[in-house]
């Protein structure tokens, strides 16, 4: 689950009407809710983190955005009803690795790409 | 807690698994329903048909934890193993495979040659969908230590462990056995640190042709010809009769597999090569 709380780390991201930037938010995935702990030896669970968040115009350089988006931002400001705003998506990620044992005992370890968000911007 | 051998560390741990458990209010309990569409989604995501079902107790061997630490620490956003000078290429998975035991390691009496068995094409081995890139035996030793008698004097008794792939076993009193040499190295009995030997030509061939799996032959001599009564032990091949079947599984010998799923999207080359641009 994903949390949104009053923190200070979030309140700092909030916009004057209330809105917040894109930005990259906790989720956690426990592998003991699907009651996967007795085969996976570890991680226990994965902090795989989501993105969420408006994509204003004029965009900050954090926001991480191509030039497109920057183009369709300014489209959307022009005309919003025809033009839809970019989209606060993960654009750096990363892999997991996994320790578990299999059918017959073995032991496996084995890669995951693109896992868990490193970062997220307007795209 | 899962009721394998292996304790990690605190650091082990993602940070995120007590953060966020501190952090947040405790969370509603999602239904049965949720759960089960959430896992099987997992499970495909994972590249699993279904939960694997643990058996007994399973030793996590030494180097898979190792492996496991540096591939969690690491800094670089990469799936390829940590494993530098090992030839494992493109390969994001790796599998361990103990020692078959039979009614065949009787027929070994000798302390010096043994015969290991590893069930690589069976069920649990490697998936006919994966690509083998490496395939490793390792192999514990025990350091024989210096103990003033002449006779026992280690000096500078250095070992020549062989492994050879069985391509069609002996019949004895009829014909001998065919084996290939597929690797060799010389060892210091003075030290202790696991030997690993290369054996993808025998597990490649294993995995096209599983009847033509025979094991792997272990041979061992001592390089200057004059080996100390107990060298063959060095080598850890078999249990000791006086060992614990724990102790044991720690420096059994293992066969590793590295393979690549082919799940891993090869990354877009970021220009075109300056032969394959056109002429302006």
């Amino acid at each position: 689950g994903g949390h949104h709380n009053g923190s200070h780390h979030h309140r700092k991201h909030k916009r004057k009407n209330g809105t917040e930037n894109c930005r990259r938010h906790p989720l956690y995935v426990d592998f003991a809710d699907v009651g996967w702990n007795d085969w996976i030896v570890a991680p226990p669970g994965y902090e795989a983190y989501y993105c969420h968040g408006d994509c204003p115009f004029p965009m900050a350089d954090h926001l991480n955005s191509t030039n497109h988006a920057i183009v369709q931002t300014l489209m959307h400001s022009v005309n919003p009803g025809a033009v839809p705003k970019a989209c606060c998506v993960p654009t750096q990620l990363t892999s997991i690795s996994m320790l578990y044992t299999d059918e017959e005992g073995k032991v496996v370890l084995k890669n995951y790409q693109d896992m868990a968000v490193i970062g997220c911007g307007c795209r | 807690p899962p009721a394998h051998a292996l304790e990690l560390d605190a650091e082990d741990v993602p940070d995120a698994a007590t953060t966020a458990a501190a952090a947040t209010p405790p969370r509603p309990r999602p239904s049965p329903e949720v759960l089960q569409t959430v896992e099987k989604n997992l499970l495909s995501l994972f590249g699993f048909n279904k939960r694997p079902k643990p058996v007994g107790n399973v030793v996590i061997p030494e180097a898979m934890v190792r492996l496991y630490k540096q591939q969690t620490g690491m800094d670089l956003d990469t799936a390829s193993l940590p494993l530098p000078g090992r030839l494992t290429r493109s390969a994001n998975t790796v599998r361990s495979f103990p020692h078959k035991a039979s009614g065949v390691d009787a027929t070994f009496r000798r302390p010096d040659r043994f015969r290991l068995m590893f069930d690589v094409a069976g069920q649990g081995g490697v998936p006919r969908e994966e690509r083998l890139e490496a395939a490793e035996l390792q192999l514990s030793r025990s350091a024989l230590h210096q103990d003033g008698d002449e006779d026992n004097d280690v000096g500078d008794v250095r070992l020549r462990v062989q492994v050879h792939d069985i391509v069609r076993p002996g019949v004895r009193g009829v014909r001998g056995p065919i084996t290939r040499l597929v690797d060799q190295r010389v060892v210091d009995v003075r030290q202790g640190e696991d030997v690993r030997l290369d054996v993808l030509p025998a597990v490649h061939r294993w995995i096209e042709d599983p009847a033509g799996n025979h094991g792997l032959l272990i041979s061992m001599a001592a390089s200057n010809g004059s080996s100390r009564a107990d060298a063959h032990r060095h080598v850890r091949l078999r249990r000791h009769a006086e060992e614990d079947e724990h102790a044991w599984k720690h420096v059994q010998p293992l066969l590793f597999t590295y393979t690549d799923d082919g799940r891993i999207p090869k990354r877009p080359a970021r220009s075109t090569p300056r032969s394959k641009r056109a002429h302006q």
